[in-house]
């Protein structure tokens, strides 16, 4: 699964999400990617969070949206999504990752499996990981 | 505001011979992401540009790469949302584009639906002039090794991609 998000010039926040999908997947499966609040969420209001990982658990704990609502609560990006990642992954034993903007342009990124890809720019400089620490 | 992306390349079990890869990717889709914010675009049109970057690799499960189902075919999904008004687009069980994020932008600007799926997304997308592109050409070889491992191997071999490595399922 690959993600982004941004916020622009205006303040605007936009997510996108886009996946192949779990390796041999039945034919007709549907994951947490396309599904708003599970993949991908969005709101000027709080920010933006885009997730990857066990699709068929992201789905049912709304991990993007669980964030957000973390957020809206006063938890920082990196918290809520520390908290929101560690909280599927205890309660439905399977892992996940996450990487979040507030609408402040604080960044939160967190994964409960071994390894996620992520990279941002702020300032001009390039930040960017794939282990965890 | 000062404008910030950032992005993922997939959670999971990514062993240690596609790290390299995935580094290369990810800094490519942020800075093409970047480049759109700094040339006054939107945030909508730098999350598109970072995602179509990275369904364009073979390094990432999306577009080009995808991993492959039980039919040894490659099924995709996208989503993408707008935060002023949360106006949003997702597409499901796409086939034969090469950017299915593309088409999802298209359903959050272009119709009163949030998610199209199946035939109907690829009718959607045809109207909207998106290229058809052969399925195969979207199959990468080690999309095809990952499904014959897991063929072989059973359930405790499935990966995002790629062989199991040590470590969790993502």
């Amino acid at each position: 699964t690959v993600g982004a998000v941004a916020i622009d010039a205006d303040g605007h926040i936009a997510v996108a999400t886009s996946t192949g999908g779990i390796n041999g997947k039945m034919v007709g499966r549907i994951g947490d990617t396309p599904l708003i609040g599970g993949g991908t969420y969005a709101d000027d209001n709080v920010g933006g969070i885009s997730t990857t990982g066990h699709g068929e658990s992201i789905l049912k704990y709304c991990l993007a949206h669980t964030i957000i609502k973390l957020m809206e609560g006063g938890l920082d990006a990196d918290t809520a999504t520390r908290q929101a990642v560690n909280g599927m992954t205890a309660r439905l034993n399977n892992t996940a990752g996450a990487i979040t903007l507030s609408k402040n342009g604080d960044v939160g990124i967190h994964f409960s499996s071994k390894r996620m890809a992520w990279a941002y720019v702020k300032n001009d400089k390039v930040y960017y990981g794939i282990e965890h620490d | 505001m000062k404008p910030i992306i950032i992005v993922h390349g997939g959670a999971g079990d990514i062993s240690e011979s596609r790290i390299q890869g995935k580094f290369d990717g990810v800094k490519v889709a942020v800075r093409a992401g970047y480049e759109k914010l700094m040339n006054g675009g939107s945030a909508l049109d730098s999350v598109e540009a970072a995602v179509v970057s990275m369904e364009l690799d073979e390094n990432f499960n999306a577009g080009y790469g995808s991993v492959l189902n039980l039919n040894g075919e490659v099924e995709m999904e996208a989503s993408i949302m707008w935060g002023q008004d949360l106006i949003s687009g997702a597409v499901t069980l796409i086939k034969e584009f090469q950017h299915p994020i593309s088409i999802a932008r298209k359903v959050l600007t272009d119709t009163p639906h949030s998610f199209l799926g199946g035939n109907g997304a690829k009718l959607f997308a045809l109207e909207k002039g998106f290229q058809q592109v052969p399925p195969e050409s979207l199959i990468s070889e080690s999309a095809k090794e990952a499904l014959n491992d897991f063929l072989n191997k059973g359930d405790d071999q499935r990966t995002e991609i790629g062989r199991k490595d040590e470590g969790g399922v993502g």
